[in-house]
């Protein structure tokens, strides 16, 4: 399902290069719980934006069912994010003119399918124990419900895989557990791949594997 | 130090109110190392804005050092905040055109005795383990490099009260350890007094108070 092979990432700051992934590789299953673990600046949020396309490697190559991103076009990857991927960030980046309703219903307008289910929407809020502010805009919301409103807007399209950046962080364990729950159950029912990063040791229990990553490597599987 | 007194905050929402904080009262003395826990949506933040005096009470009044913060005029208020309280932002809040350096530097132009201290800013941000990492700008930073330089600003100008607004949701265990270990050192040396809210149990450890909000009420000390 998804496949990094050699992968590095450089950034150029001033004269300097800041190796922030160095020759990682893993190989992703279809319908994989799995977990990114690390310190802050080992690299997590680097590999996410890898696998999403949201940024490419300097070296190495990223291949999602068989695909290389390489070779996608812009139309070829907008259609990937739109339909194959779910991406939660680490800092949420809801749009702050919209309610969470609105933000939530937004990838369903870009979907192939075009048919936008209201009731969808509500049920995703619901689950993430939102149905009461789902008309609160961003900034009439706790840092906790910005984030669930983000979870839910990447489950939404109930896309092929989804990457979650630290999904629970400004969550209490009990909300943060009801998040989780939640991404489990469409991993059994629906087959979604999962591959999260975090912090929380009790998330990190529920993956079926454990990738860590130190200073931009991977160690010990 | 910081005296709470029956304070309630609500929000308009269209033709809704919502009740942020109900009823609450608090009392925290000189020097306290004081937690505030409870779930997502139950009234943390809020109740940080209204003892740092970024935002005020529906009724009731907020007093820090017997003056109450009602009785403030701008002025007054700019000074308490640039002089007394440092504040650590959940969502950071950064300048995002200044690198990590002139971000901590930033709160020191604006204190009362004027003189800046290069080496009092590297030393914070090495600290929280940034030594190597403060010519970057946010942007080029980690979450959790970004929380720890949110972290490092507060502490800065070794303020009277640092109210922490979940100051480790981003941070592994090990450095989010490292920062609060940094600030009970600054508590035990300086007599500084925090206040922060987090969800993390194992920082919660090492107040000597919780305060658990529940639907915007304090419950069982
Ligand atoms: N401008 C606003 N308009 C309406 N409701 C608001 C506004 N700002 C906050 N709220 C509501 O007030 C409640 C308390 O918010 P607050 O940010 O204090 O929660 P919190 O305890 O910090 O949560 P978290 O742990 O998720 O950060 C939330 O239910 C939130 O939706
Ligand atoms: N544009 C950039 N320029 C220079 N360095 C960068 C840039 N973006 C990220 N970095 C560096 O790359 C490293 C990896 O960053 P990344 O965001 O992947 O870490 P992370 O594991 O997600 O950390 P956290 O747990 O704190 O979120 C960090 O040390 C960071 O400072
Ligand atoms: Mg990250
Ligand atoms: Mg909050």
């Amino acid at each position: 399902s998804v496949s990094v092979r050699n992968v590095s990432k450089d950034y150029v700051l001033g004269r300097t290069i800041v190796r922030a992934l160095h020759d990682v590789s893993l190989e992703v299953e279809r319908s994989e719980f799995i977990s990114i673990a690390g310190p802050s600046g080992s690299g997590k949020s680097t590999l996410l934006n890898l696998v999403s396309a949201i940024d490419s490697p300097t070296t190495g190559e990223v291949f999602i069912d068989d695909i290389p991103l390489k070779s996608l076009d812009d139309n070829g990857l907008s259609d990937l994010r739109a339909n194959k991927i779910g991406f939660i960030f680490q800092t949420f980046n809801l749009i702050p003119v919209l309610s969470a309703f609105e933000n939530v219903e937004f990838p369903l307008l870009f979907k192939r399918q075009g048919s936008v289910s209201k009731g969808r929407v509500k049920d995703v809020l619901a689950r993430v124990g939102l149905h009461d502010f789902m008309h609160h805009r961003p900034d009439e919301l706790s840092g906790g419900q910005r984030q669930r409103v983000a979870v839910a807007r990447a489950l939404v399209t109930d896309p092929l895989i989804v990457l979650a950046d630290e999904p629970t962080a400004n969550l209490d364990h009990e909300t943060g557990q009801a998040v989780i729950d939640l991404m489990l159950e469409i991993n059994r029912s629906a087959g979604t791949t999962f591959i999260f990063s975090t912090h929380d040791p009790s998330v990190m229990s529920h993956a079926r594997r454990v990738v860590r990553l130190v200073d931009g490597r991977i160690v010990a599987p």
